[in-house]
């Protein structure tokens, strides 16, 4: 069965793109059949993963507007096994032009649950969601099996965690019952300041099991991936962010059989 | 005459709010009367400067749905000239309850600028916006006199810019005419890593005098701030970061007469 994991936080900067794209690359490695959808309308997993902005003809606005299938709207990257589904800023105009529509929650889960012989076999999607709780969102969080959610280890970004929870809740509650949490993952930790160590910690008392055992460390090379249009998996795989992000690979990769 | 400048950027976690905090209060420091607008559902800033969530009855939510005058809505801080109009989760659905409202674009406008006995006396209104593109973050382009964007020293953050300058051109040729860009303020700049240096030469090589001499460092005393419910200029005055968001309020002050 594919499964579907968006990755998402309302809270800017926290490191949802670089964690799609490098989970991906990941479970991509680990014999995974990977299609990262791009939501959000900077298109920034896009650019990660080397779709220059001219190449998308046909993109995940396209999926959500029913103007394209999804076999039409993936391509192929520079790493075996993994596909995209591109973003551009046409994604930005999606929550006025869809409001009036019935199902407009429920665009993206239809498009990707497509059955038929020309769709494409994914064993997992993951869905790279913009820094809000708009509709684009709601798509990613109806849609999903299950919610990764990034948490930087700064103060700002563990006070909005739990208006995130609430709203996870309420789309459990009222259009995707089946929604679980697929765990919070801290990134950008410092160990040499305090504040990361604190934020760590307080979020383990709180959530326990919920957080990763993974731990992803700030690592200049892993922000110096995306400007040569590559993971840092394959940019520097020596380098302490692509052993973290292959270690958080190996840890989702358990839960469904591909470790 | 009261002078409104909107921070913004729909990139995440670019230092928003950490800019606007920051500024605001070296500006008041400097002797400007300032009120900090968060038109932001997280309520990061509202947050920074210690305005508890249990004491936010009246917020922008309620100057943009029109319940409420400015003089309502705006509170002092523990800074001398610093007033707060604060944000909660309830503006998360501005987008939408707004959307067939013919001034929609203008609210934020109108509310600043009445005038009247009863509405207090600014010099500097700053407008911490949310990381989008949406309706909130358009109302504080129609509404202020400036922008300035904060620009992180990061590969993502360059890519979005000219997203956001066709944004701003295209507020400027519809609803607010006189719409300036302020200026680009580096932010977190590590001159340890090249990726930072990079990427401010090339701001400034395609943005030349828009870029603010001043440079703000990555420096951990601004993150530990917003857990003390205070700037970083009052928190560790001698720190780094103090100094430069002192240089950078100096340098927006003398435009306006407060050096
Ligand atoms: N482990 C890390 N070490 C160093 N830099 C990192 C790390 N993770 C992410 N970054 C950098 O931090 C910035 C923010 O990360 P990213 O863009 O992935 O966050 P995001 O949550 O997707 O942002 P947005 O809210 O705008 O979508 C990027 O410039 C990225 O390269
Ligand atoms: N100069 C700095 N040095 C170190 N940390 C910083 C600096 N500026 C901001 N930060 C931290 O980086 C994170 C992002 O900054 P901030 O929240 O101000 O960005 P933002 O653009 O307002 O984010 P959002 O897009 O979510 O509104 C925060 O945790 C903040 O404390
Ligand atoms: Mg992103
Ligand atoms: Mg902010």
């Amino acid at each position: 069965k594919m499964r579907i994991i968006a990755i998402a936080n309302q809270k800017g900067g926290v490191g949802k793109t670089t964690t799609a794209i490098n989970l991906a690359a990941g479970l991509a490695e680990l014999g995974a059949r990977v299609l990262l959808v791009d939501l959000d309308p900077q298109g920034n997993s896009s650019t990660g993963l080397g779709m220059e902005p001219e190449r998308r003809v046909r993109t995940s606005y396209d999926l959500l507007m029913e103007n394209a299938d999804l076999a039409e709207v993936c391509f192929s990257t520079q790493l075996e096994r993994l596909s995209i589904c591109p973003a551009n800023s046409d994604l930005s105009s999606a929550d006025l032009e869809l409001f009036t529509s019935e199902k407009r929650s429920f665009l993206l889960r239809d498009a990707l649950r497509q059955t038929g012989a020309d769709v494409p076999a994914f064993d997992l999607v993951l869905i790279d969601c913009p820094p809000s709780l708009n509709l684009l969102t709601v798509n990613a969080l109806v849609a999903c099996d299950s919610v990764l959610v990034p948490l930087q280890a700064e103060f700002f970004a563990l006070e909005g965690l739990s208006q995130l929870m609430i709203s996870i809740r309420e789309i459990r509650q009222s259009a995707n019952p089946e929604l679980r949490i697929e765990g919070v993952l801290m990134t950008m930790v410092d160990n040499r300041n305090n504040l990361s160590q604190l934020v760590e910690s307080d979020a383990r008392d709180t959530l326990g099991d919920l957080v990763f055992r993974t731990i992803i460390p700030r690592n200049v090379r892993v922000s110096e991936a995306p400007s040569y249009s590559q993971p840092v998996l394959t940019y520097d795989p020596q380098s302490k962010g692509a052993e973290a992000y292959r270690q958080l690979a190996r840890e989702v990769g358990t839960r469904y059989g591909f470790v």
